[in-house]
């Protein structure tokens, strides 16, 4: 059955879609069976593989008896997508019963069919980043080295906290990533250290992701950096970290 | 009284705490006094002047009969500050009654105080975001020239469109403002073209806020870029943005 992983960090524009693209990306070159689930109500992820205005998404599964809509995006991957409209019926998972286990149950029932699957996360920690961690073995966590940075991991620490004392025991944290970091820059090495040393108990992951304007191109290509270009270094990151993490 | 604007987008990490830090900054420079309203749940605003776990609260005044609670940063400038203990209250207020024009009351009391009132919005288009935008007379949209950015911006507009509809009438687009632009990527070039081409309706502000490491350390340093170095590029940038603004 799959390992589910959340990408999840409430701070803006950290990374975390574009994570889900590539490292879900690498890790169906490796042969695994990847589904992606787009829980942002922004439907960026879904956006990037111009899957637009899907008539079937994750939302109404979460809210009817309907299963996990799935849209086959190449060899070994896949999508469920969301687009904007799940913003006007977030209100009514919320208010649902059962509301945090509801995408738990229905990825019980796919399980099975996949290696990975990777929760693309909206930047907040409210129903659907709760949903999300709830349904997970583990989460990845995108993180920027700025000063905004540092002040949300320890929020963040503790929303993870609260899901696993009172709904979900076993999620673990696979690790914190750095993201659109710039090697020329001071700041950038020294808000590394600074963070790696105020959070000792937590991995975070030797692979650095670069602020590369191949990331750019890519989703204005509507593409994942393999298809884009191979021989970028973010993809040659990407695939690294996608190394890490089966050997975690 | 106050001209109150919103600095508003629902995608993450475009710019929207570091435009009101700094054009809050280059309006009380000019002797406008000055008001900051930290919307955001993630209290970003409030750390970047290290106002931490704030006794009191904007939820405070939102869901009690206490009025806005308001915090001196500097000659002409002020912040009502926010924490991460917003989000648990958040459906409080999306549940009560009256919640769209709960902000809108509570500021109508302090209006006549202040020249600008400038609400900081989280990376929603949920309640937080909707009861500023139903208090606003105008708003601003800071965007990056990134694919991302040129989705969201018909979902914003449908929103504002919304709230004009139903709730506050009055209500304009002061402009959006391109942020975190490098001049050296053809890339951002072309996507500013694009944008301004698709939404021709749409006031762009002239002034455009680069790319720079003087921004990151601002922060770092919990200053605002005049403070912080006033000869920066970006800190011209949102000078020149202030007189754009005042001279609409
Ligand atoms: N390594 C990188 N180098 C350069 N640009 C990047 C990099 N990673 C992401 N970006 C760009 O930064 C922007 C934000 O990235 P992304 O959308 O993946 O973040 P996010 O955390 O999913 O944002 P949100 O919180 O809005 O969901 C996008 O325009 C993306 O193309
Ligand atoms: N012009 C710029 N140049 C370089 N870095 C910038 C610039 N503007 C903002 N940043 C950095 O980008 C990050 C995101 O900026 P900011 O927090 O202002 O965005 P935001 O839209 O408020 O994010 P959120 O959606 O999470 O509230 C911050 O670390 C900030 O320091
Ligand atoms: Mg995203
Ligand atoms: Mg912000």
């Amino acid at each position: 059955p799959a390992q589910v992983i959340s990408i999840v960090n409430h701070k803006g524009g950290v990374g975390k879609t574009t994570t889900v693209i590539n490292l879900a990306k690498a890790l169906s070159l490796y042969g695994l069976k990847v589904l992606m689930i787009d829980m942002d109500s922004q439907g960026n992820l879904s956006q990037c593989y111009n899957v637009h205005e899907p008539e079937q998404q994750i939302i109404d599964s979460l809210l009817s008896d309907v299963p996990i809509p799935v849209v086959p995006i190449a060899d070994n991957l896949y999508l469920a997508p969301s687009d904007i409209r799940m913003a006007a019926r977030e209100s009514d998972l919320t208010n649902s019963i059962g509301s945090e286990r509801r995408l738990t149950i229905k990825i019980s029932q796919i399980r099975d069919q996949y290696d990975y699957i990777l929760i693309d996360c909206p930047p907040s920690l409210g129903i659907c980043t709760t949903c999300s961690l709830v349904a997970s073995d583990g989460c990845i966590v995108p993180i920027q080295a700025e000063a905004s940075a540092y002040h949300g991991v320890a929020n963040l620490l503790n929303h993870i906290s609260d899901i696993r004392t009172y709904a979900n025991p076993p999620l673990n944290i696979k690790g914190f990533v750095f993201t659109m970091i710039d090697k020329r820059l001071n700041l950038h090495a020294d808000m590394m250290g600074h963070i790696k040393n105020s959070f000792k108990g937590v991995h975070i992951f030797d692979t650095v992701i670069s602020q590369s304007k191949a990331v750019k191109e890519s989703q204005v290509a509507k593409e994942d950096l393999f298809t884009c270009d191979p021989t970028s270094v973010p993809w040659i990151q990407y695939k690294t970290l996608a190394t890490e993490l089966l050997n975690l």
